[in-house]
């Protein structure tokens, strides 16, 4: 089944 | 320093009802635009986002920026104490060890004060890239978090499928399955009760109901709730506020079947 991403994924730390 | 007076207490109590099952520790970062507060949740799938314009105190005064670093179930022991109709006035020094809570009752003389002690709170600070979204649904926020109810009891994950014929809500759990299908709608008599989605391009994406059951805690906040979706990026869930402040949430999809 479909898996759970993370934000870091997405947004970087500043 | 800091001061910051709010007409009503019942503002910040809700906000932080709604968010503190989600983050623990916070910093709320005071500058002179107001009082802005980032934190992801344990397992970095969510993302509280808040900011309270320096326009929704009045008055507001911050001279430096100043991080209150705060435990949200302390901040919640404390803002029990307040009456919702309560003025509330937030007060710190430029290197605060303690911030302060006062309430004022609007008609009669009593005065509360409450010093919470601050934290020092290392927090990763994400940067949200501005997004254009290929979808943005607009929906009263109360008929948001009864589908997320709804849906809740059959699936932990739902679908949210946005096309030109509507928004689709979908799930498939172990007893069967389920969908709840808006079309854009308005009003005149009730426009709290509009519909009204904004779409360039088809999107598909799933998440998970536990969280969006959680962001639903804000609904009491605001009538209605934006709902911005990309497909392959988070999910927005956003509630506007007075002075043009706001209550976000970001949610990272899950992703492949």
């Amino acid at each position: 089944s479909a898996q759970q991403s993370r934000l870091e994924g997405f947004f970087k730390p500043v | 320093m800091l001061e910051a007076r709010l007409e009503q207490a019942e503002l910040l109590k809700k906000v932080v009802d709604a968010i503190k099952d989600l983050v623990q520790d916070c910093n709320f970062d005071c500058n002179d635009s107001g009082v802005a507060l980032q934190a992801m949740d344990n397992s970095h799938v969510a993302l509280v986002s808040m900011m309270l314009k320096s326009e929704a105190f009045s008055p507001f005064r911050c001279d430096r920026n100043i991080a209150l670093g705060i435990n949200l179930s302390s901040l919640t022991k404390v803002l029990r104490c307040a009456q919702n109709n309560d003025i509330l006035t937030v007060k710190a020094e430029d290197a605060p060890d303690v911030v302060n809570l006062m309430f004022e009752s609007s008609d009669s003389d009593r005065l509360s004060e409450y010093d919470i002690k601050l934290m020092d709170i290392d927090q990763e600070h994400l940067g949200i890239p501005e997004t254009e979204y290929a979808a943005t649904v607009t929906m009263p926020s109360p008929e948001f978090q009864r589908i997320c109810r709804d849906l809740s009891a059959l699936s932990e994950s739902v679908s949210i499928e946005c096309t030109k014929e509507g928004v689709k809500f979908a799930c498939n759990g172990d007893i069967g399955s389920g969908a709840v299908t808006l079309r854009s709608h308005s009003d005149v008599e009730n426009p709290d009760q509009n519909i009204k989605i904004d779409l360039t391009e088809p999107v598909a994406l799933t998440f998970s109901l536990k969280y969006l059951s959680n962001f639903c805690k804000a609904s009491g906040l605001a009538k209605s709730v934006n709902i911005c979706l990309s497909n392959e990026v988070p999910l927005l869930v956003e509630y506007g506020l007075a002075a043009n402040s706001y209550l976000r949430f970001y949610l990272a999809p899950k992703i492949g079947d």
